[in-house]
């Protein structure tokens, strides 16, 4: 189940 | 992180380190919308909000605190810099900030993850981004005389973004599957709104003319 990505990009 | 973010992320720089140049060296930010610069501090700073609440990397803090800083540096340089804002257009520079800024917070507002504050302005800087060089492309239109700087400035801020689409691209089939709709269509607007513009560089660049755009 693919998951929130976090916000690491600008 | 891959090849095409981290190109994206230095055309940025790049760009940003461009325009402080011109007006450092030249004294001088003629040509330059103080509209879409001041759209950028808005935009930069309903972004990185999270700056002291997550850290996800070194880089990724230092790239946020460059992108802030340089981005109210501009806006200093044009509004208060006693030389530098002589020379803004101002009557150019009409676009008003109202008309981009209000339906993108709507936007944001009904379009989202979710109703948090921190994800709801968020979305608001990416809507906001993806035309946030409108006012400068306007003030382009109007220029007669558009310097290499200022050119190769907008040039580079338009294939940042058109780098990060590659870069979404890639982290699809490469790490989870997941559709992640608001930044990549805020990123492919972003991107299609430069379209005409890098049509005319690129010509003018290859056929050694000035950069000029059709009214």
């Amino acid at each position: 189940n693919p998951t929130h990505k976090p916000k690491d990009e600008l | 992180m891959n090849a095409f973010r981290l190109a994206g992320d230095m055309t940025h720089l790049l760009s940003i380190i461009l325009l402080l140049l011109k007006i450092r060296a030249t004294k001088s930010c003629a040509g330059i919308s103080l509209k879409t610069q001041e759209l950028y501090v808005i935009v930069f700073m309903s972004r990185y909000l999270d700056l002291f609440r997550t850290y996800y990397s070194l880089y990724n803090s230092l790239m946020k605190i460059i992108f802030l800083g340089t981005s109210m540096c501009i806006v200093w340089y044009m509004r208060s810099h006693k030389v530098v804002r002589q020379t803004y257009n101002n009557d150019e520079d009409t676009f008003r900030h109202f008309f981009l800024v209000l339906p993108c917070f709507v936007l944001a507002l009904l379009v989202h993850r979710n109703f948090t504050f921190i994800e709801i302005l968020w979305t608001f800087s990416l809507y906001l981004e993806s035309v946030a060089i409108l006012p400068q492309l306007v003030l382009l239109q109007k220029s007669s005389n558009i310097d290499n700087l200022t050119g190769t400035y907008v040039f580079l801020l338009g294939a940042y973004r058109g780098l990060y689409l590659f870069n979404w691209v890639y982290r699809f089939f490469t790490e989870n599957h997941r559709v992640r709709w608001i930044p990549w269509l805020s990123g492919l607007i972003q991107t299609a709104i430069y379209t005409d513009f890098f049509y005319y560089y690129i010509r003018s660049w290859k056929n050694r003319e000035k950069l000029k755009l059709p009214a």
